[in-house]
C-alpha cells in the first residue's frame, strides 16, 4: 500500500511541470525511502532523474515497493483539477492498475477524488556513476532561466564557457549573436543570490538550446540551480527539493 | 559544424 500526502498540491505539480515537456511516459517507483523516476527523451540526449524524499512529503507510507507508470500528459490533466493549496494524497495498492489522486481542501469541508489509469512503461533504468566534473556552479534559477531564454532566440545552441573567475554564456546565430558575463559572487543578506563556483578545469561546452528551454522549467521547483560541467561527461543542471531533487543530464554538442 | 551527441556513449543500462 502506497500512501503518499504532500501538504499542498502546488509542489507535485510544480515537481510534475519541470519536466512533463520533454518526456511523456514515466515509471514511478514508489518504496520504502520516497520516490524516485527515470526517463529519457525520444532523441536520446535528456535525461531526467527525479528523487522525491519522506520529507517531502507530509506523510508517506510505502509497505511494499510498487511501480507507477504514468502519462504525464494524462497525469497534468487531473492534477490541474486540484487547488494549489489543497492537501494531496497518492494512494496506490500493491499491485496497482490506477493511482487515486486525493485532494482535499483543509479550509473547506471538500475533497476530490480522481483516479488515473497506470500504463506498463517497458524503459530501462539507466545506471547514473558518480561523475566526475570539471566546474561546480550554483546561481540563482531565475537568472539561469532568464539567460537561457534570451540566448535561444539567437541560436539553436549556446555555449557556456568557464574559467577560473568568469561564466560566459554565448549565442552566436543568423540575426546576431549574444552573451552574458556572470561573476562569482556572495550575498550576505540574500544567499539564494549568490553565485559559486569552483572550477578544476576550464570548460567550453555548446548545448542545444531547446533542452536547456525544458531544463529551465524546473526553476519553479528552487531558487537555485546547480550546473555540473565536464568535456567527458553529459552536464548536470539540478533543482534541491526540501528532500530529493530533479535533475538533467544533457549529453553536448560536438564539434565535428 | 556542430553535431548533438547522444546519452547512449555515456550511461549504462543498469
Amino acid at each position: 500500500m502506497l500512501e503518499a500526502k504532500f501538504e499542498e498540491a502546488s509542489l507535485f505539480k510544480r515537481i510534475i511541470d519541470g519536466f512533463k515537456d520533454c518526456v511523456q511516459l514515466v515509471n514511478f517507483q514508489c518504496k520504502e525511502d520516497g520516490i524516485i523516476a527515470q526517463a529519457v527523451d525520444d532523441s536520446r540526449v535528456l535525461l531526467v532523474s527525479l528523487e522525491i524524499g519522506i520529507e517531502a512529503f507530509q506523510n508517506y507510507r510505502c509497505d511494499h515497493p510498487v511501480t507507477l507508470g504514468i502519462d504525464l500528459t494524462s497525469l497534468s490533466k487531473i492534477l490541474r483539477c486540484g487547488n494549489n493549496t489543497d492537501n494531496l494524497t497518492l494512494i496506490a495498492d500493491d499491485t496497482p492498475d490506477s493511482v487515486l489522486l486525493l485532494f482535499e481542501d483543509t479550509k473547506k469541508d471538500r475533497i476530490a477524488e480522481y483516479s488515473l489509469k497506470l500504463m506498463d512503461i517497458d524503459a530501462e533504468f539507466l545506471k547514473i556513476e558518480d561523475l566526475a566534473y570539471d566546474c561546480t556552479l550554483k546561481m540563482p534559477s531565475p537568472e539561469f532561466s532568464k539567460i537561457v531564454r534570451d540566448l535561444s532566440q539567437l541560436s539553436d545552441s549556446i555555449n557556456i564557457m568557464i574559467t577560473k573567475e568568469t561564466i560566459k554564456f554565448v549565442a552566436d546565430g543568423d540575426i546576431g549573436s549574444g552573451s552574458v558575463i556572470l561573476k562569482p559572487f556572495v550575498n550576505m543578506d540574500k544567499p539564494q543570490e549568490s553565485i559559486n563556483l569552483n572550477m578544476d578545469q576550464p570548460v567550453d561546452l555548446t548545448f542545444g538550446s531547446k533542452y536547456l528551454l525544458d531544463i529551465v522549467k524546473g526553476s519553479a521547483l528552487s531558487d537555485n540551480v546547480g550546473v555540473r560541467l565536464s568535456s567527458e561527461a553529459p552536464a548536470l543542471f539540478q533543482f534541491d527539493l526540501k528532500s530529493g531533487y530533479l535533475q538533467f543530464f544533457l549529453a553536448p554538442k560536438f564539434n565535428d | 559544424v556542430l553535431r548533438q551527441k547522444t546519452l547512449n556513449s555515456f550511461f549504462i543500462a543498469a
